[in-house]
């Protein structure tokens, strides 16, 4: 966070125009892994007294004490009891949602800047559902962490967990917890899922849940190895300091004595011959062992990983090249008679191209409502600084205790989208969680699927876009969907008698035309369609938008941008009188269905020469 | 007779909570579970509740106990406890 807010607009101290008296009065649930009290982060220094709306405890368990910035903690894991951050992960991601904005953070020297959250000035309520190891993170435990979380008056729920793909809701406690989140009033923003860029890899697929992409930002680590002929650029985050001292070169394969080529290579644990490997740089053709080289005296190590888009930690000098540079190196290793390299301590570079969507980002169709958008909107999750636990190693086998580290994942974006949304609600304090959430997607920065070669899912990867903060202040129209609404949409799923009247808790029962309703005519800010793969096809959304724009009437004009689908917009002008009034209007696609597990999109414009409310169009077809 | 290493923790979603003024989420649980495992102690049984925003609760259960929940009237659905990951 030492530079995300800044990429994407939000200014530091004075220069974002903050409402200071009602971002005070916010509350961010934050379920994860705990956090470190003592941080910097979520110091209580200057802070009043807990909002007058919190129901909440400070049940910490020993050695843990809350404070004005801090409100609240509870655990639910089990030895040791507190709800102290064991794994460094729920610091980090509770600092980037609401942390303090703390000067002259680093790591080593490296990423210095201004550590601060998305609020600064808005409380923290803590709950504990993960413990390192097998422990995990469990679900009967995250269940207790929403039913606590909703009583105690968060305002807003951030919860950077999830499985490997997604399950029908009634039987995915993040859906189930966020569902009834909703009903409050509470949007629950979740992280889409680190399993990319596989597709129908978005674990997180409720359209009540605001699902989180990662992208990078325009600030890289990068770690340069200077060889005999020349230099190349590598990624990790590298701290020690070699001082530019050239060692010997030796390849995994060539230094065992044990095991065969293919597992040497990799430097798989057991195959490294100390001999062969101490005081030289040790190639390996996977990130997966680096301690292997280092355990047996290596001074550093040069690895390939195919997705070296994204800086790391290690315990020692480490640099990682992607499989066209590795080999380069591996040819003049192979080459030259004693090859020679020095790995230089990291540095940071500003001008990496960017937003692109990370490769790990999980990606959609949504594979429990395939008509519903997953992920909804990007946010930077690689190479982010934040708050840590000092009492977790950063890295394998490191003996270092930090405050501050580097961390990526959709963990890390997700609190960044958490923060945004508490932002935004303290300009719209009675807006609900449809509103922030479409104000969100219908603002965001575009982008598009050249930018990588992991691109090619496009809203499927990174869903409407990257988050812009100030644009989302005024989003002039919004898409509203209530409780109701979700209710019939449920309807639309076959979720009818006991299921329905239990889960709405007022006795619902669907009527007729919300059976038969389809679930791609939620209100949902964007529009998806899976149709048969190459047949014509023609179809309609339906949706409403209400004008949040105050002051003077206002006349939008619908636009569509991307050539490829055939969209007819009616009625093409809304005419706006007055604040809070609705308007509705069908969206008519048609064409022949792209070939099997593609896609093809355009975006909805509704536009009043002021406000742009973009949406993204997809239509796509399953294998 | 089910023996332990049989049981595995299961999430029994009960819903909404109730509207009505008098209803009591935790003898409600505890008069399902005793119905369901036919001992009164449900001590070693009952893991969590939730109460306070939505109705449930999580318990150490056999699969012929997790079915017979599942068909309750007031159940919406039964599903194992597992393990996610941070991100």
């Amino acid at each position: 966070t030492t530079s995300s807010w800044s990429f994407m607009g939000l200014k530091e101290g004075k220069r974002a125009r903050r409402n200071n008296l009602i971002e005070s009065d916010t509350i961010i649930g934050v379920i994860d892994s705990g956090v470190y009290p003592e941080s910097e982060s979520f110091s209580g220094k200057g802070f009043g007294p807990p909002p007058k709306k919190w129901k909440g405890v400070c049940e910490g368990g020993k050695n843990f004490t809350c404070n004005n910035k801090l409100i609240g903690a509870r655990y639910y894991t089990q030895y040791p009891d507190s709800a102290r951050d064991l794994m460094g992960h729920g610091s980090h991601t509770a600092s980037t949602a609401a942390g303090n904005a703390v000067k002259h953070v680093s790591f080593y020297g490296l990423g210095n800047g201004t550590a601060r959250g998305g609020v600064p000035a808005a409380r923290i309520a803590v709950y504990k559902v993960c413990n390192p190891g097998a422990s995990g993170c469990t679900t009967d435990g995250i269940l207790a962490a929403f039913d606590d979380a909703i009583a105690d008056k968060v305002d807003l729920i951030s919860i950077s967990i999830g499985g490997d793909n997604g399950s029908p809701f009634e039987a995915d406690p993040i859906a189930i917890g966020a569902f009834h989140a909703m009903g409050k009033g509470i949007l629950t923003v979740n992280s889409a899922g680190n399993s990319g860029p596989e597709p129908s890899s978005v674990a997180s697929v409720a359209p009540w849940i605001f699902t989180v992409a990662a992208s990078n930002t325009n600030r890289a680590f990068v770690t340069k190895i200077v060889l005999g002929n020349g230099k190349t650029i590598g990624r990790s985050v590298n701290t020690f300091d070699l001082n530019g001292t050239k060692y010997p070169i030796v390849h995994g394969k060539s230094a065992t004595s044990t095991c065969s080529d293919d597992a040497a290579r990799l430097c798989s644990p057991g195959c490294l011959d100390s001999k062969l490997v101490k005081g030289k740089i040790v190639l390996c053709d996977s990130v997966q062992n680096p301690e292997v080289a280092k355990d047996m005296g290596a001074v550093a190590s040069i690895v390939k990983s195919q997705y070296a888009e994204v800086a790391m930690i290690f315990s020692f000098p480490v640099s990682v090249l992607s499989e066209k540079k590795y080999n380069t190196l591996l040819s003049y290793v192979n080459s030259t008679k004693n090859p020679k390299a020095a790995v230089l301590r990291s540095e940071t570079i500003f001008n990496q191209r960017a937003p692109i969507v990370a490769s790990y980002s999980s990606r959609g169709p949504n594979t429990i409502i395939p008509d519903i958008l997953k992920p909804d909107i990007t946010a930077p999750g690689s190479e982010i600084i934040a708050a840590y636990s000092p009492d977790v190693p950063p890295s394998l086998s490191d003996t270092r205790h930090v405050k501050y580290s580097v961390e990526t994942g959709t963990s890390m974006s997700c609190p960044h989208v958490a923060g945004v949304a508490a932002y935004l609600k303290t300009f719209h304090p009675r807006w609900s969680p449809s509103m922030i959430q479409s104000a969100i997607m219908t603002t965001a920065w575009p982008m598009n699927a050249s930018t990588s070669p992991f691109n090619q899912m496009a809203e499927f990867a990174y869903g409407a876009g990257h988050v812009d903060p100030i644009a989302a202040i005024h989003p002039g129209l919004v898409y509203e969907a209530s409780k109701s609404d979700h209710i019939a949409f449920l309807c639309g799923l076959n979720y009818t008698g006991k299921k329905l009247r239990l889960i709405s808790g007022d006795g619902s029962i669907c009527t007729k035309e919300q059976t038969k309703s389809l679930p791609r005519n939620l209100n949902y800010p964007s529009m998806t369609a899976q149709v048969s793969a190459s047949k014509p096809f023609k179809l309609t959304f339906y949706r409403t938008v209400t004008n949040v724009r105050k002051g003077k009437a206002a006349t939008y004009k619908a636009k569509v941008v991307g050539s490829k689908l055939k969209v007819k917009v009616v009625p093409e002008v809304l005419f706006m009188k007055s604040v809070h009034e609705k308007k509705s209007f069908t969206v008519t696609v048609s064409g022949t269905g792209p070939e099997a597990d593609n896609l093809v999109s355009a975006h909805l414009i509704w536009s009043d020469g002021v406000h742009s409310v973009r949406s993204p169009i997809v239509v796509y077809a399953a294998n | 007779a089910d023996n332990e290493q049989d049981k595995q923790v299961y999430i029994v979603y009960m819903g909404a909570l109730p509207a009505r003024v008098d209803y009591m989420p935790m003898s409600h649980h505890a008069s399902i579970l005793q119905d369901v495992i036919g001992e009164s102690s449900i001590e070693d049984r009952l893991v969590r509740t939730y109460k306070r925003s939505f109705n449930g609760f999580a318990a150490r259960l056999t699969e012929s106990e997790r079915e017979i929940l599942a068909s309750m009237d007031e159940v919406v659905s039964v599903f194992p406890s597992k393990k996610l990951k941070l991100q």
